[in-house]
């Protein structure tokens, strides 16, 4: 495992931060950054595609009310790919049965998608070698995030109560100063120690935590993020040794 | 009194003032003034939230004002939460997959 990871850092893999505005859709957001990494990583092209047809196109009917990545998942595969977002915009709304996916060529497609152990260290693993995944949490302390790493406990954050999907993009290491309860600060110089974090795109727009992206610590399962790793998977997994049974 | 005529240096800025700039910030307006009282309201639960927040956290993380900081939880958790259900998502055990889970 490399001790760092971010895959913003290769060209035309990780697209812009999106704004899903008062459209609860940040499954669909998350399964189409996924899509979007694993085809640039992939066929080294660099593609955009559509959210609107994942909300549009649907099983589970307005999906601006909230959904699953796994339904989007399964949207891709009904539908055998997906638009660009170009051919295809965001709206923020929902067309239940106004699904458009015919009339636009398909710019991006998955085999199948797979869950992930509820494991740092393998998801650490698949992140760098694969690349993006996407992660379910608990979002309860986003809404007063700013910047830094967040290492919450089961207290402040339950990882049972998972209610927000984003792409994990990378991982890393920070030196930062420890912090001390306010009453035993002293002037003496603090004690420096390593954080391991996560990298995620959030989908609230880039004026939003570290220009759209936040930090998580890495080996607690702060608010959750092992609970639900789930990616496509854009190539034919490689083909194993047969067995026979006996 | 005795430090009268001394330069009381930075202050802290009155709550009033910095919701002010949260609404310069983040473009707020309320239609009325009781709706801009109940959101100063929140505003500052939300601050007093945050606060906390920063003594609890174990990493580097910093609280403060966002462009959420005038809404309830409820409120945030309707806009974002990905299941407007009650009940989340299932409650999916590993003790169907184990280890094996990932594979094809």
């Amino acid at each position: 495992l490399p001790p760092t990871c971010d895959w913003r850092k290769a060209a035309g893999i990780i697209s812009s931060v999106k704004n899903q505005e008062n459209c609860n859709c940040c499954w669909a957001m998350a399964a189409a950054g996924n899509i979007e990494a694993l085809w640039g990583i992939k066929h080294h092209q660099s593609v955009e595609v559509s959210v609107q047809e994942l909300l549009d196109c649907g099983r589970c009917g307005n999906g601006c009310r909230g959904g699953f990545v796994w339904d989007a998942f399964i949207t891709v595969l009904n539908n055998s790919g997906l638009a660009s977002e170009k051919d295809y915009p965001f709206q923020g709304t929902v067309r239940t049965h106004r699904c458009l996916a015919r009339r636009h060529k398909k710019v991006a497609w998955i085999q199948d998608f797979i869950m992930l152990p509820d494991n740092e260290q393998k998801i650490a693993w698949y992140l760098a070698t694969q690349g993006p995944i996407t992660v379910t949490i608990n979002m309860k302390l986003l809404k007063q995030y700013q910047k830094g790493v967040i290492k919450a406990t089961p207290t402040t954050c339950d990882p049972r109560l998972v209610d927000h999907s984003v792409l994990l993009v990378g991982f890393g290491t920070s030196k930062s100063v420890e912090r001390k309860p306010a009453e035993a600060v002293s002037s003496q110089a603090h004690p420096q120690h390593s954080t391991p974090y996560w990298i995620l795109k959030n989908s609230w727009g880039a004026s939003w935590g570290e220009k759209g992206y936040f930090r998580l610590h890495r080996g607690s399962n702060t608010c959750g993020i092992t609970k639900y790793p789930l990616t496509a998977r854009v190539d034919q997994p490689v083909k194993k040794q047969r067995v026979s049974c006996p | 009194g005795s430090l009268r005529g001394q330069d009381p240096g930075p202050q802290p800025l009155e709550l009033k003032e910095v919701f002010r700039l949260f609404q310069i910030q983040y473009n707020r307006s309320y239609s009325n003034p009781a709706e801009h009282a109940r959101r100063l309201d929140i505003f500052a639960h939300n601050l007093a939230q945050a606060q906390w927040l920063q003594k609890e956290d174990l990493g580097t993380a910093e609280f403060g004002v966002t462009l959420f900081s005038d809404l309830t939880d409820e409120e945030f958790g309707q806009l974002y939460r990905h299941q407007s259900a009650a009940g989340g998502l299932p409650n999916v055990s590993k003790q169907v997959g184990s280890e094996e889970w990932g594979e094809p």
